[in-house]
Order: structure tokens, then sequence, then C-alpha cells
């Protein structure tokens, strides 16, 4: 269970705030704006208005006792530099911040944030990710250029075996299908005799270029 | 390859746009700002200035011959949802638009949209699964609280081999580790007899419960 201090309930901080509180984490959401504490406080373990350009402010707050802090007071460059520079004086052990732009990044990067998060370049980036899969959901990178991706097999795999689809180690097609989504199920590591069906979506691991080819959506 | 229409070039619209056509696809990036539209020149296959609002400006750049198009106009409620119902009347089969909110949100699914975006929200639930799974870079959805992830072994698996620590099929874990990333390396469907190392990094199958069980970044 972490112990998550989180400055700042924008789009970003709130959602971080709410999604670790529903998993049961502990969380302490602070807010400057007593309105945006407001709608924070059924969401997180704790909702306190408070100014995090402020050492005392953010001492008494006893943070730190936190594992981890996140920065998402958005806007205001100045505001996230120095509660970014207090939190790691005080004493949190990891300090994450949002960037509102290259720049800002940079400057949270040689101040010491632990870790820069770019949301709307990341979200960019999946969605972009999503649209050249049509299909698939989500990737899951190992390395680079390789990774985990669920692709719809093409009209002609169905009702072939992977084997003969060509799916299995060493196979024509190069991937390794690690699990088979069928309706609400999934199948894990199957056999190379299971037979593909319309609605399948295959786990399937790769190389960009291999889960390209492979994956209905695309061409 | 996709022919993707990308209006707005913002932080999340340029990212969709670049990351796109750095994957090959076809980017046409558009904006009413000329400076947005250089600043973007050199990251798609065209750049162009034009008011996303005028029908006969999004015909006059062909954008009927466009597989998506992804409205990423931002702050501008008016011009997102303007641009999203023009999209569709000049008949572009898949809009894809940019929430600022969830009234925006409601609104863009209301008039059509066939996918609507809440990019600080996803980097906000993203960035609570990185913290809830410390070691844990990623994690791929196969069906609700189910899922692959990207774990790191506690010390008491270190030595073992994967059924002595029980991370076999009907293993006391209850996981199924489909890949082992090891340095550089990824192994697909290890076996049984693979010793965990230390700095492996496990990918597993299994529940959240079950992953958190597991991962020792937790806890
Ligand atoms: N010094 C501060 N102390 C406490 N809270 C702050 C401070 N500065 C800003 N905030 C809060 O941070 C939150 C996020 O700021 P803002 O809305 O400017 O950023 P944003 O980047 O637009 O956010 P998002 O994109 O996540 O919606 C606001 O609710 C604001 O009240
Ligand atoms: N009607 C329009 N036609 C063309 N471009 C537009 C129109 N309205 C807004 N834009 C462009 O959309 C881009 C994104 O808008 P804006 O910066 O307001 O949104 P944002 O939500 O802050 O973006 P982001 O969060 O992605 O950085 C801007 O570059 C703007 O010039």
């Amino acid at each position: 269970k972490r112990q998550v201090l989180v400055i700042g309930l924008g789009r970003f901080g709130s959602s971080v705030a709410a999604t670790l509180f529903d998993r049961g984490h502990d969380v302490l959401a602070v807010d400057h704006n007593e309105r945006r504490v407001q709608e924070m406080v059924s969401r997180s373990t704790h909702a306190v208005q408070a100014e995090a350009t402020s050492e005392a402010a953010l001492r008494e707050l006893g943070v730190k006792n936190f594992d981890v802090a996140v920065v998402a007071a958005g806007h205001d460059v100045q505001s996230s530099v120095l509660a970014t520079v207090l939190l790691q004086r005080i004493g949190v052990p990891y300090v994450v911040s949002r960037a509102q732009d290259e720049v800002h990044g940079l400057i949270l990067e040689k101040i010491g944030a632990h870790a820069v998060v770019y949301p709307e370049k990341e979200s960019g980036e999946r969605l972009a990710h999503n649209l050249a899969y049509r299909e698939v959901m989500d990737y899951l990178e190992l390395s680079a250029g390789f990774g985990v991706s669920k692709i719809t097999p093409p009209p002609a795999m169905l009702g072939k075996t992977l084997e003969e689809a060509g799916l299995v180690a060493r196979g024509t097609m190069g991937l390794t299908i690690l699990a088979i989504k069928r309706g609400a199920q999934v199948m894990l590591t199957p056999d190379r005799f299971e037979r593909i069906q319309p609605g399948d979506i295959l786990v399937a691991a790769g190389t960009d270029e291999q889960l390209e080819k492979v994956d209905a959506a695309l061409g």
C-alpha cells in the first residue's frame, strides 16, 4: 500500500489521486483552490487546502512520511518548480512532476524531479499507436521496437490452427502468440493446435514490423 | 499505411501527428495558427494553415480521403464541436475528438465523435498504475481486472526456478510468466526450469490481486 501525496487537482492530478485511491492506496490530495479540494474529498484518503510553495505548509502536512509526491500544479511553472524543490528538501524520496512543455520539463529535470510527465504528449503517442493498430487497444513495450500487442487476425487466418497460420516459434510470421482473448475469456499460452476463431484477439509478441504485417487492421 | 488528418497542433495534436508520421503513415497536420503549422512541417507529410470550423476550408483540404480525423483543437469547445460535426458531414469515417472535461466529452459523444479522448485523465491513470506497480513500466489489459504486467521479482524468488517460485500454471502464485526480460534480451514463454536472476523483469499475466501480491515493488 503506497502513501502518495498529490499536489494540484486539475484533470491530471485528480485522476492520479482518484485512481490510486480506488486501488486502495493512501492518498493525500492537496490544492490551494478550496473548490478543487472539495471535489476530491470522496476520492482520496484526505483532501486538504494548502499552498504548495510554502515549506511550512508542506511540513505541516507531514509530507516526509510519503513514498511518492506528484506535483501536478500545471500552468504555474514557478509553483511547480518550487514545490518540486521543497518536497525533495523535506525528504520525500520520489518526486514526479508534470511539465507543461519541453522547457518546463528540462527545468524540472535539472532541479531534481525523479520523473517528469508530459500528459498530453504521452496520450498523443498512445492514440497514434492505437490508430496505427486500429483494432489494437494497447501495446506493452518489452524492449525498443519489440513488444506485445493485441491484434486482430486477418480473414485468411480464421479457421486455421496457430501452426498453420505460421504463428508459432520459428513460424513464417515470426510472432509468438502469448494469449488469445475470446469473448470474455483469456486463454494463456495456447498450443500450436489451437484454431483461430472469428472475433479472437491475439496477444502477440514480436517486432513492430512483424506485428504490423499480421494485424488485419493495418495495410 | 493510414491516412490521418490532425486538426489542432497543441501538445496533444502535435504528438499524435508526429508519432504517426514517424511510423510511416500519411499525416495532414492542420491548425489556424501559422506558427504551429510551421513547427509541424518536418514532422508531418503536409502541414497546412486552415480554419477547421469552415466546411469550405475542410472540403478544400480533401478531408474525405482520410481514414481518420483527430480533432485536437483544445480549449475552444465550440471549434472542436463544430469541426467534429463538419468532418462527419463531409464523410470522414472515423473521428476522434479530444475533450477538455467530462461535459465537453459528453457533448462530443452526443454529436457523434466515434471516440473521445481525455489526455490528462488517461495519463493520470497511467501514472497511478505505474506508481502502484513501482518497478512496473507498463500494463496491458486483457479483460477487466486481468492483464499482463512487467513486475520485479521479490528477493525471495531470486535463484529459484519458475516452478519453485510458484510461477507456473496452477502454481501457488496463480500467475503465468509469459516472458522474461533479462538485460536487453527478451525470452518468450520460458519453461518451468528457468531460474530467476537478479535484474530480471517478469512479464506476468494474472489478476490485479495476483500481480500485486508478487510484485516486489508493492506492499
Ligand atoms: N502553488 C500551488 N499550491 C497548490 N495548488 C496549486 C498551486 N498552483 C497551482 N495549484 C493547483 O494545481 C491545479 C492544476 O493547475 P492548472 O489547472 O493550472 O494546471 P493544468 O495543467 O491545466 O491542469 P490539468 O491539465 O491537469 O487539468 C489547480 O487546481 C491549481 O489550483
Ligand atoms: N477552429 C480552429 N481551427 C484550426 N485550429 C484550431 C482551431 N481552434 C483551435 N485550434 C488550434 O488547436 C490547437 C490546440 O488548442 P489549445 O492549445 O487551445 O488546446 P489545448 O487543449 O491547450 O492543447 P494541448 O493540451 O494539446 O496542448 C492550437 O494550436 C490552436 O491554434
